[in-house]
């Protein structure tokens, strides 16, 4: 059963993520068909900037997130950025658009520059999430626990943030039982993404070298 | 321009500011 506490603090979660989603301007720019290989990088870049921006404005509303020492709370953000950027591509990726927005934006992907052996495991890693179907609530929440990771680089009090990410695990447990009763292991398998975004953050950085290059 | 940013810059300057004001 999830408490009336817990059901508000996922209200809380659930809103920041709603909120702070990446401007439609400058989304609606990546279906725009005609582009050099260099505007391609630039807009990339830009969407990446941006992403960024909307992570920091959804993190600061993390209830307990903004009474973290200032130094641990960007070492988070440092840590977490790259895993929590992918999840919220994936999930784009595996929610309804409007026809053909999907394939302009993959073939955008595909035609950036970035070497095929990093774009495999990106798109399995986008298919893997669309097909876990997972309810918004979720995917608030799985995004708030990434970022809330204790032992990323730097950070010092490690332990505040686990007091931090440990109530969001526990409503997370509940809903997956919740929304998913024929499928026990569902909260293991949301667990199992998070590990696998961790090889794709590991990979980013040769990634960024290997697109930057080409 | 953003793309001259590091990840770091974009975090520390979004922390600062407040885009909701």
């Amino acid at each position: 059963v999830i408490t009336k506490d817990q059901q508000a603090f996922m209200n809380v979660i659930l809103d920041a993520y709603n909120r702070h989603q990446i401007p439609p301007d400058v989304a609606k720019k990546l279906l725009q068909e005609q582009y050099s290989a260099e505007e391609n990088f630039l807009l990339l870049t830009e969407m990446a900037t941006s992403q960024v921006q909307v992570l920091v404005e959804f993190t600061k509303h993390i209830p307990g997130f903004l009474s973290l020492d200032h130094e641990d709370q960007i070492a988070l953000l440092k840590g977490s950025a790259v895993e929590a950027s992918f999840l919220r591509s994936a999930q784009v990726f595996s929610s309804k658009m409007p026809n053909g927005h999907t394939e302009v934006l993959e073939e955008r992907i595909r035609k950036s520059g970035i070497s095929e052996e990093f774009m495999t495991p990106m798109f399995n890693f986008y298919k893997t999430i669309g097909e876990l179907h997972m309810v918004e609530e979720e995917q608030a929440l799985l995004t708030a626990i990434t970022i809330m990771t204790p032992d990323r680089p730097y950070v010092k009090d490690q332990q505040a943030v686990e007091r931090l990410q440990e109530p969001m695990l526990d409503v997370l447990r509940k809903l997956c039982a919740l929304h998913h009763p024929h499928e026990p292991q569902y909260f293991a398998r949301l667990l199992g993404r998070l590990t696998e975004l961790r090889t794709l953050n590991h990979y980013h950085a040769e990634m960024l070298t290997s697109w930057r290059m080409n | 321009p953003a793309s001259n940013l590091g990840l770091e810059d974009i975090i520390r300057k979004a922390l600062m500011g407040n885009l909701e004001e």
